[in-house]
């Protein structure tokens, strides 16, 4: 499981 | 990478394309508030300042760049190809109202007091309001055009699928932290859509 790095989003 | 996720970024994209096309085809601004798409200009801007310093992914460099593209070219179809289409007086709504709050928020509730995190917040909170004018504009002449709509319904598609992503992906991972900055943000910007 990946955790969300929301900074990688757009 | 999240089938959510995808699905907001397409759907956002499609929401922009829709808009630009609109622009062009018609060679007319009506119905579209130039600072709403002013402000996504600077959202985009704010967020993607990070394209220089860091690499995440190719989908997310490219999706990055074609953002900051499409808004920028609304921008000048707006304010500079058919400026003269363009509804100056009922365009009203005062953005310094908007922007000036966010960049407040922003100074002060950051993930880390860096330039990076900062503006990433900074473009995250005036997200969550850049619609405002457009809606604004959308009750003040009282027809809402269809194309404006299907923009306006994109946009807040989108921003549902990321808020979805965030909770699906906070629940479902042990070591993942539920980002509130983006998660509050992201539920106040659907509040405006919704409307």
């Amino acid at each position: 499981n990946e955790s969300v790095d929301v900074h990688d989003e757009l | 990478m999240d089938i959510l996720q995808i699905f907001g970024d397409y759907v956002h994209l499609l929401g922009m394309i829709i808009l630009l096309a609109k622009l062009w085809l018609t060679k007319s601004c009506a119905g579209i508030s130039g600072k709403t798409q002013l402000l996504f200009a600077l959202v985009f801007t704010a967020r993607n300042a990070d394209l220089t310093i860091r690499y995440v992914s190719l989908y997310n460099t490219i999706l990055k760049i074609v953002y900051l593209a499409i808004t920028y070219c609304t921008v000048l179809s707006i304010f500079l190809f058919f400026r003269k289409t363009y509804d100056r007086k009922r365009d009203a709504f005062r953005i310094e109202l908007l922007i000036l709050p966010c960049a407040v928020f922003a100074l002060f509730l950051n993930k880390a007091f860096e330039t990076i995190e900062v503006f990433w917040a900074f473009s995250v909170y005036l997200e969550a309001l850049a619609i405002v004018p457009q809606v604004y504009l959308v009750s003040k002449s009282k027809q809402a055009d269809s194309v404006v709509m299907s923009y306006i319904s994109c946009l807040g598609l989108y921003r549902g699928c990321y808020v979805l992503h965030w909770l699906y992906a906070y629940k479902h991972s042990p070591n993942s932290q539920l980002e509130h900055i983006a998660v509050a943000s992201g539920v106040v910007q659907l509040i405006f859509y919704f409307d």
